[in-house]
């Protein structure tokens, strides 16, 4: 599951870098 | 949990709502009832006005942080209206993704689930929260856009070629009726919560924690329905039913993201909306 959603992985556990979109 | 409990909860999400989500359901409410004091958005209802929309989009003067977040993609050139408008939607779409991920993240307990679960909640949840978020910047005529700047008429929308112009039509339909239960932003920010805790998406691991926690959550959001509005004791019993609507609307959704990336050889679908989408319905 984690290999399949990397983006909403990094989401859910970085507080507050905003992902590259 | 004692009421006081049920009330500082609803606090917390009410409070957690209004730091990430900028356009609240009363600001939209302001812009679309004309009483922004001369600060109307601008209305797309043609080619030659989403030309110009897009740059109001670039140069209306925003806070900072709001400004940062509405940068547009690179333009390619010559791009077909549909896909341009497509486009547009899919990044502010992102970006709302993100809003939901950091509202979720402050929902009392939900960072203390399994990482798995709470990967799984936020993948099933994001689309239908924010369908939901869209109602109230919507009304019969069209939808506010780029954090209230636009206003993007229904019928615009409807002459865009098949099959985009029918991506937008069930969320009128859903909003229409939706708006008929008048929540407020607090009411909307306990449904958030709602929806992001069922405990009977697929693959989930542990689902007795997230039960538990969405237990809560609905005893604190049927203690303010009754206490905000009195008049309308079957309130929360139409709001609870307005989750199967919201599955099948974003079920159907995603079964026509899924055909147009097999229709539309020249579309993209973002990362992170491919993302969520893959292997969802």
């Amino acid at each position: 599951l984690k290999e399949k959603h990397k983006i909403l992985h990094r989401l859910l556990q970085n507080s507050t870098s905003p992902v590259e979109l | 949990p004692e009421s006081a409990d049920l009330r500082a909860l609803s606090r917390q999400l009410c409070l957690s709502y209004h730091r990430h989500f900028p356009l609240t359901k009363s600001k939209a409410k302001a812009i679309l009832s004309g009483k922004t004091h001369g600060n109307s958005p601008f209305v797309i209802h043609d080619m030659k006005s989403l030309t110009a929309g897009q740059y109001f989009i670039n140069c209306r003067q925003l806070p900072v942080l709001e400004r940062q977040r509405s940068v547009l993609p690179p333009e390619e050139p010559a791009e077909e209206l549909e896909l341009s408008v497509f486009r547009r939607i899919q990044f502010r779409s992102a970006e709302a993704v993100q809003e939901v991920t950091e509202f979720t993240k402050s929902i009392p307990g939900f960072t203390e689930l399994d990482m798995n679960d709470q990967v799984i909640l936020l993948k099933y949840g994001v689309i239908e929260v924010m369908t939901t978020m869209l109602a109230p910047l919507m009304n019969k005529d069209g939808t506010l856009f780029a954090y209230g700047q636009i206003f993007m008429t229904r019928e615009f929308l409807k002459s865009l070629r098949k099959p985009f112009c029918e991506m937008m039509e069930p969320k009128f339909e859903f909003a229409a009726k939706f708006n008929l239960l008048e929540l407020d932003d607090s009411d909307m920010a306990l449904f958030f919560a709602v929806i992001i805790l069922s405990g009977d998406r697929p693959g989930l691991v542990n689902v007795k924690p997230i039960e538990d926690l969405q237990e809560t959550v609905l005893q604190a959001l049927e203690l303010q329905l009754k206490t905000i509005h009195p008049d309308c004791p079957q309130l929360f019993a139409k709001l609870l039913q307005k989750m199967t609507d919201l599955r099948q609307l974003v079920a159907n959704h995603v079964r026509h993201i899924h055909l147009l990336k097999k229709q539309e050889l020249q579309m993209c679908l973002h990362p992170l909306l491919q993302e969520i989408m893959r292997d969802l319905y």
